[in-house]
């Protein structure tokens, strides 16, 4: 598909328009802050140069390479290609902070090119990639894996927790850097070991309609990613299991359902490693104001993604929302547990 | 040796373009695989 990209033999999806939550970094001596995804779908980081002069970038914060005393130029080119167009830019090495954390010479992209109008309406500045090295776009080392290399953090796993409620909650969500909250999550972690260091990527054992239909019912893999909203699936299975849930399409490829019959609709479960991952349908639905009353739409979308494993699924902010995840780099692990 | 970034959420981009009334033209010229998709079925495997 267009949001599919082929390349060192591992496939790149870049879906910036589901993104939803972010967070602030800095860049530069002194800092300047930018609002960046972090997105375990990605490995990269990059953030608007303020040599763009695209549309999209005018709305959002630049970096002033100019303007900090610790920026190093690398003379290199980069292009990222997502699902609605594509933005180029050029590589440097700068200081990053997270929190109190600095990470010290941190390769990055400036973008200077963001054609389209994806971006014009993004609320965030750029992104910050948390996947393994091999799925980088830019030379050097990820921001996790050099947070490792300059020993910044005591452990080497990062966790995410991801609020459903937008206005009422606080935090509306918590990525925790070098460490587990307990207090996120209830019950035990259930470990699942990566099965290609790409994305964050796990087998799943199947996926099960309540009443008895299945998909991928002698295995398949699935990439747990916080830079979409939604859980994607191969095409044809996402259809029939959109005709299960009695989702319709919409002119725009979007899937809606009848507010009224969220009650009736079947549990949907996810197995992994065994256990059990069950979304009922207020879990599954997306709830968007529209006028005085509410649209609801299907929380998955159809993605084909091609990989040596096979088929993929994608477990996006509809299935994070309800489960505390762990990403384990030393022992290439991912942890679930009820959030 | 932990540190804890607060995240936001915000409307995607899908979702204020959809407010905005502005989505089904944006996917039209940048997505036509979402269309072409809608009819996925009608085609034979691969």
């Amino acid at each position: 598909t267009p949001s599919l990209r082929l390349r060192r033999s591992s496939e790149k999806i870049y879906n910036f328009m589901d993104a939803q939550y972010y967070g602030e970094i800095s860049v530069g001596t002194p800092p300047q802050n930018f609002s960046v995804i972090f997105d375990t779908g990605s490995a990269d980081l990059w953030v608007p140069s303020s040599y763009c002069v695209s549309q999209a970038c005018a709305f959002h914060r630049r970096f002033k390479a100019f303007e900090s005393k610790t920026f190093h130029h690398d003379g290199r080119s980069f292009g990222i290609h997502y699902g609605s167009g594509h933005l180029l830019g050029v590589m440097g090495r700068d200081t990053v902070k997270i929190g109190d954390m600095t990470i010290l010479n941190q390769q990055f992209g400036e973008s200077v090119y963001e054609p389209g109008s994806a971006f014009v309406t993004a609320k965030f500045d750029g992104v910050l990639g948390l996947a393994y090295q091999s799925l980088a776009e830019i030379l050097g080392n990820p921001v996790f894996d050099n947070m490792l290399a300059q020993k910044i953090v005591d452990q080497p796993v990062f966790s995410f927790y991801l609020s459903r409620r937008t206005r009422t909650s606080n935090p509306q969500g918590e990525l925790l850097l070098g460490g587990i909250d307990e207090a996120m999550y209830n019950g035990s972690i259930n470990w699942l070991p990566v099965s290609a260091k790409r994305y964050w990527q796990v087998e799943m054992d199947s996926v099960v309609v309540q009443g008895g239909s299945s998909f991928c019912p002698i295995g398949c893999h699935a990439i747990i990613d916080t830079g979409t909203s939604l859980i994607g699936g191969p095409t044809r299975d996402v259809l029939r299991l959109q005709q299960l849930i009695g989702a319709t399409p919409t002119n725009n490829g979007e899937f809606v359902i009848d507010c009224t019959r969220l009650s009736s609709l079947p549990r949907i479960t996810f197995i992994l490693g065994g256990k059990e991952y069950t979304l009922t349908s207020e879990q599954y639905v997306r709830k968007e104001p529209f006028g005085i009353s509410d649209l609801c739409f299907s929380g998955f979308q159809a993605f084909d993604i091609i990989s040596p494993e096979g088929p993929m699924w994608i477990l996006g902010d509809v299935f994070l929302t309800e489960y505390y995840s762990i990403f384990d780099r030393g022992l290439d692990r991912i942890g679930l547990a009820q959030a | 040796a932990m540190v804890r970034v607060a995240l936001m959420r915000v409307p995607s981009i899908r979702s204020q373009l959809r407010t905005q009334g502005l989505l089904e033209d944006f996917l039209k010229d940048h997505r036509p695989d979402m269309f072409n998709r809608r009819y996925a079925q009608c085609f034979p495997p691969g």
